[in-house]
């Protein structure tokens, strides 16, 4: 199916830390 | 290795793979040559790690833009997924620039990372944000204006994703209207 993200979804992973 | 299996396993796919670009006006130079390819990116967490590490738009001097299309089209009228086209258009004030730009763009990110617009997001090809001093402009750009059904369901989905009021009105035009006049003058072929 579709990948769709809601808004609060993608938000959510504004702020994590990056993999390094 | 580990953490490049792990990275992969844990990194949340985009449906698409989504291209940004930066235009910075520079008059001696042809327009194409203004227009660059920053990166492109297909998962979730490569998009924050982007959009972090770039200018906010309400940062960029005038005559810039920003646009993020679907990897493969080029942000121009002349691309042939764009030329039957045309964009839900979002006008601002100039002291919008400082309350509300932001904001909106980084909106309009989400909507089209996160294909907000159902079934009809294979319609869009990308988003576009001018920097302007007589104010400032951010579409979202579909591939055939004929397609109404799509076309106002986008129109409808992003006003409401956007916070607009019912009583503000966008409107949508087709890029052939624009190319060929003055894009403030371009009549609209639909309203939401």
């Amino acid at each position: 199916g579709k990948r769709q993200y809601d808004r609060d979804f993608l938000l959510g992973f504004q702020y994590m830390p990056a993999c390094v | 290795k580990e953490s490049v299996i792990l990275e992969k396993v844990i990194k949340h796919s985009l449906q698409s793979r989504w291209a940004l670009w930066f235009f910075k006006n520079v008059k001696s130079q042809p327009w194409q040559c203004n227009l660059r390819l920053v990166t492109t990116f297909n998962t979730v967490e490569d998009f924050w790690s982007l959009y972090t590490h770039i200018q906010l738009a309400s940062k960029l001097s005038s005559g810039c833009d920003y646009s993020l299309f679907k990897d493969g089209i080029e942000p121009m009228w002349e691309d042939s997924r764009n030329k039957r086209g045309g964009r839900w258009l979002i006008t601002l004030s100039k002291q919008q620039r400082h309350s509300d730009l932001d904001a909106l763009w980084l909106e309009t990110l989400l909507c089209l990372i996160g294909e907000a617009f159902d079934e009809y997001s294979e319609e869009v090809c990308g988003a576009v944000i001018n920097i302007r001093a007589k104010g400032d402009k951010i579409a979202i750009w579909t591939r055939e204006t004929e397609n109404r059904e799509a076309v106002t369901h986008i129109g409808k989905v992003y006003k409401e994703r956007l916070g607009l009021s019912s009583k503000v009105v966008i409107g949508y035009q087709a890029h052939a209207d624009t190319a060929t006049k003055s894009s403030s003058l371009s009549k609209n072929k639909f309203v939401v």
